[in-house]
């Protein structure tokens, strides 16, 4: 799983 | 991007300058709790912390910003500017019970354990229960200003939003983020009280104040 993926969202 | 993310996204907007407008306007912060606005103040600051180690998008960054600069100004119209006007004697709720349970809870259940996640996702915990030092003043001076039952509407519906986009983002690319869901759900739950007073009364133009 990427971290970076749920930072994307506010 | 979905359009309920972005109606989210914007709902959240709508609710921090609803806000701000209603104390700079009317020159007073009474019946707002200032210990929600500090907690909100913490959970941008914690979470927005990877605008220091990654780029997303134009949107994302502002966005980000915008939501960050807006929580301060509010804390210092509160505690600095108007404080005269802030009605300390009712904001009596014990930030304590919450900021110390969500941080343990962070460290032991997170995505990665690494600084930055853990304050992530203590972002996220404690934004689910950020509200209820507000909806405990409320409850205690049995009633709201109507503005400030719209900032409460929009703040609610924002996280209700989400939660349709992430089951969109589940279907449509496999996305799923079971921390930000659960503390998500929690977060809308807390809400519903309070949705089916602003339904109930305040959309029928009545002041929301609830029986002795």
């Amino acid at each position: 799983e990427d971290p970076k993926i749920h930072k994307d969202e506010l | 991007m979905n359009i309920f993310r972005l109606t989210g996204d914007l709902s959240h907007l709508a609710a921090i300058i609803i806000l701000l407008l209603k104390i700079w306007k009317t020159r007073s912060c009474a019946g707002i709790s200032g210990k929600s606005q500090l907690l909100f103040a913490l959970v941008f600051t914690t979470r927005y912390l990877d605008l220091f180690t990654s780029f997303i998008s134009l949107y994302n960054t502002s966005m980000k910003l915008i939501y960050v600069a807006c929580s301060y100004a509010t804390v210092y119209l509160i505690y600095m500017k108007f404080k005269a006007t802030y009605d300390g004697n009712h904001d009596t709720f014990r930030v304590e019970f919450l900021v110390v349970p969500v941080g343990g809870l962070s460290f032991l259940v997170n995505h990665d354990f690494s600084p930055l996640e853990i304050l992530w996702t203590f972002s996220i915990y404690l934004e689910s229960v950020a509200i209820l030092p507000q909806l405990f003043m409320i409850s205690k001076t049995g009633e709201a200003e109507t503005i400030t039952t719209h900032y409460l509407f929009f703040l609610g519906l924002y996280r209700a939003l989400y939660l349709i986009n992430w089951i969109w983002r589940y279907y449509f690319e496999g996305f799923f983020d079971l921390i930000a869901v659960v503390a998500g759900v929690v977060q809308t739950i807390l809400y519903c009280d309070f949705f089916y007073l602003y339904v109930t009364k305040v959309l029928k133009g009545k002041k929301l104040s609830l029986p002795a």
